[in-house]
């Protein structure tokens, strides 16, 4: 574990007030171990040493009599300080009716987090609807559907014509707002953040229906590419928060440093399982922890 | 710094970039690293050392050789495994395409009965590529389903029997024991049982430990990465060969079913570097 090995790194520095170069660097290069190992992508892992380095040389931790608990405890402050520093759930301000719009890469659980989220808010006292412009994937409706009837939620009907995704998007909201409903939670298909068409319609989208919350939901075993892919939904959509998915595996989440590092927007929740009430909060300091291992 | 000539003083941070950038790992960047390393000649240039580690990427990938040519030679069952949302469904009708291009005949069983939709997705996706489909009753157990996809196939005189499974996470133990049990059922049909290991190309090192509890709990004989068609570049199958010695077999290049590609190992490497 990191705590050992940086005590290994410090060993010889300990009570001995005698600086050495070799030791302190050997340190960090645990710690970008670690954070590389966790799937921290190897610039914001870069950055974050920067951090952390001018924050140890700044607290003089390498003359303390533990440098490696000190160091320690910069570390996890500073993850603690990116990963933001309080839970913060869905902010549904303002007056009724709210839209969330859910964005993502195939697979990441964006439908089972759709229905999970009508369960969140129904929890609250508020009156979800769920709508999917899914049109691609082969039984999406029916997934949406199956999913809504256990929870006793209403689910926007497609009717028989077929229709665009855009075009459904919209009729969503008309729907929506002559209703008794006060949010609307739509479920997207899966894309890739390099399909520059698809990713053309969710800004169109976007503009169309203007969501309070626009959440991309991301798998928490997500590898190097999280920052692209993060950055790329931003840039298009303009994110207002992340939910973290299959944060039940033992995944260290990782992704979710890098993902926080180039969007600036917080991970407001977490998907702990299959079942619709398996969504948590996020709390940065455990996340922290899970990530160093 | 330039292609040619002199190795630039930080040759070895450029090339564990873009290992780490690729998923490869930190582990397995720094063993290749210390290996080319060795490998090196006084006079080497960057251009030359690159190409040395394509090289490299390339043996690793090919010391666990992936005999996709023989594969379907013998009547078998196959079982299409992984975490959620990996691409199993749509891989094992892209597969089940691919092998019937062969002239086999194949026979998919539904046995994911637990997530909402995932028969009819599987069976829309089947009717797609005209490949019959086994699907249970409503609450029957995977290894059920299956029992009654292999009569039918024996039946039929089915080649290839592939088994669509639920999405697990590799840290759920019951879960695990019902993948063991679906092997054991498939087993007692007494034709050679295969398992294929879909990954999500998008994964991080949590692939690596996906890869030892589904070996561990139910062996595979290769991977299958998908979502190749993105950015991500699947770096994780080098470390999953050196450790594991698993070989990929197939790419999934998209949401189509014509979108699977033949693993090679030499486009793989040059991909991964570029
Ligand atoms: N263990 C676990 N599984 C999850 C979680 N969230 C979703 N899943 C599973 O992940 C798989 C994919 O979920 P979906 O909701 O279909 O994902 P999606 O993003 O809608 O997929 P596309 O629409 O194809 O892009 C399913 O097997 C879900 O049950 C989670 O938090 N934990
Ligand atoms: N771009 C791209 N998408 C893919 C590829 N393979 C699968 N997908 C998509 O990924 C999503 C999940 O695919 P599924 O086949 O449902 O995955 P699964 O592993 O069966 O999911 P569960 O059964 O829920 O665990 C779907 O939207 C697929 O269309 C691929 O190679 N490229
Ligand atoms: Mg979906
Ligand atoms: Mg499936």
């Amino acid at each position: 574990r990191l705590q050992e090995r940086l005590n290994e790194a410090l060993r010889t520095l300990k009570g001995t007030g005698v600086i050495k170069e070799g030791h302190i660097e050997a340190a960090f290069r645990e710690i970008r171990r670690a954070l590389l190992e966790a799937d921290v992508h190897f610039q914001v892992a870069r950055a974050f040493l920067e951090r952390v380095r001018e924050k140890a040389l700044g607290q003089r931790v390498f003359e303390s009599l533990t440098p490696d608990q000190h160091l320690l405890m910069i570390v996890h402050e500073e993850l603690k300080a990116l990963l933001g520093t309080e839970a913060q759930d869905l902010a549904l301000k303002g007056a009724p009716p709210h839209v969330i719009l859910l964005v993502g890469v195939q697979g990441s659980g964006k439908t089972t987090t759709a229905a999970k989220l009508a369960l969140h808010l129904k929890r609250k006292r508020l009156e979800p609807l769920l709508a999917t412009t899914d049109v691609k994937r082969p039984a999406a409706l029916e997934q949406l559907l199956t999913l809504a009837k256990a929870l006793n939620v209403h689910v926007y009907p497609w009717g028989k014509r077929p229709k665009s995704p855009l075009a459904l998007a919209e009729e969503a909201i008309d729907f929506l707002r002559t209703s008794r409903y006060d949010t609307l939670i739509l479920d997207t298909q899966g894309r890739l953040h390099a399909d520059e068409a698809l990713m053309k319609e969710l800004v169109q989208m976007k503009q169309r229906i203007q969501p309070k919350e626009v959440l991309l939901v991301a798998d928490a075993m997500t590898g190097q590419d999280a920052l692209k892919l993060a950055g790329t939904f931003h840039e298009a959509v303009g994110l207002t928060g992340i939910v973290l998915t299959k944060m039940d595996g033992d995944a260290r989440g990782g992704c979710a440093l890098s993902m926080r590092e180039i969007t600036g927007v917080p991970i407001k929740l977490i998907g702990t399982g299959e079942r619709p009430s398996d969504l948590e909060v996020f709390h940065p300091e455990r996340m922290a922890s899970r990530i160093l291992g | 710094w330039t292609g040619k000539g002199q190795l630039p003083l930080d040759w070895k941070e450029k090339l564990e970039e873009a290992l780490l950038s690729a998923d490869v790992g930190y582990r397995a960047t720094h063993e290749i690293l210390a290996s080319l390393g060795r490998q090196l000649a006084q006079s080497a240039g960057f251009e030359e050392v690159q190409a040395m580690l394509m090289q490299q990427i390339v043996a690793i990938l090919k010391a666990s050789p992936a005999n996709t040519e023989g594969l379907w030679d013998e009547r078998q069952a196959c079982l299409i495994i992984g975490v959620n949302g990996s691409g199993k469904t749509t891989t094992l009708v892209k597969l089940a395409r691919h092998i019937q291009g062969k002239g086999k005949k194949v026979l998919l069983a539904a046995c994911d009965t637990f997530r909402a939709g995932a028969v009819s997705q599987l069976e829309i996706l089947a009717g797609r590529a005209a490949v019959p489909v086994v699907k249970g009753e409503p609450k029957q157990s995977p290894s059920a389903v299956l029992y009654d996809a292999i009569r039918v196939f024996e039946a039929q005189g089915m080649d290839t029997l592939l088994v669509d499974t639920a999405g697990r996470l590799h840290t759920k133990a019951p879960l695990i024991e019902e993948l063991k049990k679906m092997r054991r059922v498939a087993e007692s049909s007494g034709f050679p049982v295969r398992v294929l290991l879909v990954l999500d190309a998008t994964q991080g090192q949590n692939a690596l430990e996906q890869a030892r509890q589904f070996v561990q709990a139910v062996g595979a004989q290769g991977v299958i990465l998908t979502k190749m068609d993105g950015t991500a570049k699947g770096g994780i199958v080098l470390a999953i060969a050196m450790e594991l010695g698993l070989p990929v077999y197939f790419l999934g290049v998209g949401e189509d079913l014509e979108d699977l590609l033949l693993f090679d190992p030499s486009s793989y490497a040059e991909a991964l570097l570029s």
